[in-house]
């Protein structure tokens, strides 16, 4: 039933499954067929689609890009990327500010980023984190998509265990939901502002990870940062901290963003959902719709800036 | 579905940087199968780890014995994923 329904009808509060999403995706689409297109960038190791959401109201425009779920026990973050379509198809024409902003710029969304695991949280392993690819000569499956980009790849605060959650892979880009941004991202060519998004220790990160080197847009990814968290933090309270991702939290090499900045995209950022310290990534559905709504304000705040600042 | 009855989520707060490298090392304790949700970093940042009721006991002696603050953030993840499951079941509905 949840498939055969409207945007207008689904239940935004509560998490879905990997094909009610796309379900979801479609209607979305066929909804709003003037704004709203998918984009299969590829498919995953068990050869899932890669759906990508572009929102654009003209040809050959900047874009920026959003995606959620590459870790996919991050649930809250899969589920807010659909909050965010509906949020982005329902406001273009009613608020002004995402007006200008579609008017402009395309904005590129990836819901489910590493679908095989979001598929094997449903069916095996709710806390599985990694893709579901085998690695040779080991019986641990899967590689964390966030350590197999080409950004220090191989350096600290990644493994060489396939064994362990931050198994880095065997190559950079070796993952198939990887590679497929990376190709996607290349060939586009025109993406000025990247957000992945993470769960659940509340933050807004910006590169870079892998080493201690601040990039020369440090204060101006600063400064947009704590404008984010300041109007994220507007609507609930809810407290983030931000700055670069080795000053932050900790040393992470062959991250995604610093990918992206080192592609020449300026404006890269990731951010860490709730909660701290309740339930992790076992957050009450109930929570979903707040989560998004605070996160869309910094989103906002993101978007806007790359907008204003094309370069 | 894998079954996570009896374990427990921790939250550590280590006062110094030997406190945090003493839970970093169980990070190379493969036996403790022990799931970091959140990676030792600095001091006064807290670390989560996921624990299974089979290493429970184990792992807090650990931290115990060398003084190392911490918390229970979740007494039982099977019975937040339970009702989780139950709430998805009941959208469905």
């Amino acid at each position: 039933t949840e498939n055969a329904r409207s945007t207008d009808s689904f239940n935004y509060a509560t998490y879905h499954t990997f094909d009610e999403i796309n379900a979801f995706i479609d209607n979305l689409v066929n909804e709003n067929p003037n704004l709203v297109s998918k984009i299969q960038i590829g498919s995953s190791y068990e050869g899932r689609p890669l759906n990508v959401l572009k929102f654009s109201t003209g040809p050959n425009r900047p874009a920026f890009w959003i995606d959620t779920g590459i870790h996919s026990r991050e649930w809250v973050t899969q589920a807010s990327g659909i909050w965010f379509a509906k949020k982005i198809a329902t406001d273009y024409g009613k608020d002004a500010s995402l007006t200008n902003t579609l008017n402009n710029i395309d904005i590129l969304l990836e819901i489910v980023t590493n679908p095989d695991g979001y598929v094997y949280t449903h069916k095996s392993d709710r806390m599985w984190r990694k893709t579901r690819s085998p690695n040779s000569g080991s019986l641990c499956v899967g590689t964390d998509p966030n350590r197999n980009w080409d950004a220090g790849f191989g350096g600290p605060g990644s493994s060489s265990n396939p064994c362990t959650e931050t198994y880095r892979g065997r190559a950079a880009h070796s993952e198939p939901e990887v590679k497929a941004i990376v190709d996607f991202v290349k060939s586009h060519g025109n993406i000025k502002g990247f957000v992945s998004i993470h769960s659940y220790s509340q933050m807004l990160l910006f590169p870079y990870g892998y080493t201690t080197a601040r990039t020369p847009d440090h204060n101006e990814l600063n400064t947009v940062s704590r404008n984010a968290v300041n109007a994220l933090a507007s609507l609930y309270g809810t407290s983030y901290t931000y700055g670069s991702i080795i000053a932050t939290i900790y040393q992470a090499s062959g991250g995604t963003i610093d990918w992206t900045y080192n592609q020449g995209i300026k404006y890269s950022y990731s951010f860490e959902l709730r909660d701290t310290g309740r339930y992790g990534f076992a957050l009450p559905a109930n929570q979903i719709i707040p989560t998004a709504e605070e996160t869309w304000l910094a989103l906002t705040k993101l978007i806007e800036h790359t907008r204003d600042n094309l370069y | 579905m894998e079954n996570y009855s009896g374990q427990q989520v921790l939250r550590i707060f280590p006062t110094d940087e030997d406190q945090v490298n003493l839970v970093r090392a169980l990070e190379d304790l493969e036996h403790l199968q022990i799931d970091f949700w959140t990676s030792p970093t600095k001091v006064l940042l807290p670390i989560d780890i996921r624990v299974s009721f089979r290493n429970l006991q184990s792992v807090k002696v650990y931290l115990e014995s060398n003084n190392i603050q911490y918390s229970i953030m979740i007494h039982d993840v099977q019975s937040l994923l339970d009702e989780e499951q139950n709430e998805m079941r009941r959208n469905r509905a």
